[in-house]
């Protein structure tokens, strides 16, 4: 069989800037994937190399450089699985390791599980060898900035969220009667495509019906556009 | 996320990825790459995928084993790949993409979103790309 191996950076809204040093990222990842799996004739080692060259790469959103949760963690997945015996190994919710597909290849190899998450699968790693890191060593610049983006978005959404809330709920503005549920979406719906015009696709009358329609929308993190 | 899949000389399939998930996503949030069958498959009598995009979309297509499935089929990997980020973009308003190798050694690789960084090498080849048409 002709050997060949190939490798991505994630789909999402790349920046025009950040093309180039994207694509010298996947050229390194894929050359050194491959002559790792020419070295060892195994495709499992392969993909590993490859996936590893990349969470070190600070640009890519996976072990070093991870995106941030609400509470401005790093919090990685890793997975991997190879064909013959269809082993697979993963991790899921891990803050202290490094270099997570290194500890989802000991899940598939050391462990009789398929996925381990959270501080199991960070004292399974420990346990096999992967030195714990501390979390601030795995953010970076980029993922900083992309979560006070984030973060202002959230904020900017739940402020207008309550003065939409201060202004038409019945029980804090008498004047306003218990008008029905249609009126009230249908002012809901403009209020929102007067100040969130890129959410009121999303916030259709079928979903905004009530407040906690309007708090669950602008609760979810801003999907705008991003991937994992 | 970042992801991998590998064909060796002896014909066996591999695949890999990690992610560190989506800004701002709720503290205990697991995607699609650590799901078999959602964001990954390996089977050397078929062949391996791996999936990236909006994680929630992806595990509710249970993308990776659509595509596997395609192909076990007889569909060519490109085919199913595309078919694949079809169904998730028209059925579940989700987007991403997708890598692949067959047994064979046939190529898939498509994406649905904006922009998608890839590199392909083999033992005298290397391509990359980014942009739809590349």
């Amino acid at each position: 069989t002709k050997p060949m191996l190939i490798v991505h950076a994630g789909a999402s809204k790349i920046p025009d800037e950040l093309c180039m040093a994207y694509l010298r990222g996947v050229r390194e990842a894929a050359n050194s994937g491959f002559i790792a799996m020419m070295e060892s004739k195994s495709a499992r080692d392969g993909v590993e190399a490859a996936v590893m060259a990349m969470e070190n790469n600070p640009l890519f959103f996976a072990g070093t450089g991870g995106a941030l949760n609400l509470e401005g963690k790093v919090e990685c997945d890793a997975a991997i699985m190879e064909g013959r015996t269809m082993k697979a190994g993963a991790v899921g919710g891990v803050k202290t390791v490094r270099n997570p597909i290194r500890a989802a290849r000991m899940v598939m190899d050391k462990s009789d599980h398929v996925l381990l998450v959270g501080e199991g699968a960070e004292k399974f790693a420990a346990r096999n060898g992967l030195p714990a890191v501390d979390n601030s060593n795995l953010i970076t610049e980029y993922a900083l900035k992309n979560f006070k983006k984030n973060q202002v978005f959230n904020r900017s959404i739940h402020n207008s969220y309550s003065a939409w809330y201060q202004r038409f709920c019945p029980i804090q503005n008498p004047c306003c009667c218990l008008s029905s549920l249609f009126r009230r979406s249908i002012r809901m719906k403009l209020y929102i495509k007067t100040h969130f015009p890129h959410l009121s696709d999303r916030a259709s009358s079928k979903e905004v019906t009530s407040k906690t329609d309007l708090k669950r929308i602008c609760s979810t993190p801003a999907m705008d556009g991003s991937c994992d | 996320s970042v992801g991998a899949v590998a064909l060796d000389a002896q014909g066996r399939t591999a695949v890999a990825l990690s992610t560190g998930g989506i800004t701002g996503k709720l503290p205990g949030r697991l995607g699609d790459s650590a799901l078999p069958g959602c964001g990954f498959y390996a089977d050397d009598n078929v062949g391996t995928v791996c999936c990236t995009g909006h994680g929630e979309m992806i595990m509710r297509a249970a993308l990776a084993q659509r595509i596997i499935s395609a192909i076990s089929r007889g569909e060519r990997p490109q085919k199913a790949c595309q078919e694949g980020l079809d169904f998730m973009r028209l059925r579940l308003d989700g987007y991403g993409g997708v890598i692949a190798i067959s047994a064979s050694g046939g190529i898939g690789l498509s994406f649905s979103a904006f922009r998608m960084p890839w590199a392909y090498r083999t033992t005298d080849e290397l391509h990359y790309g980014i942009e739809k048409g590349d």
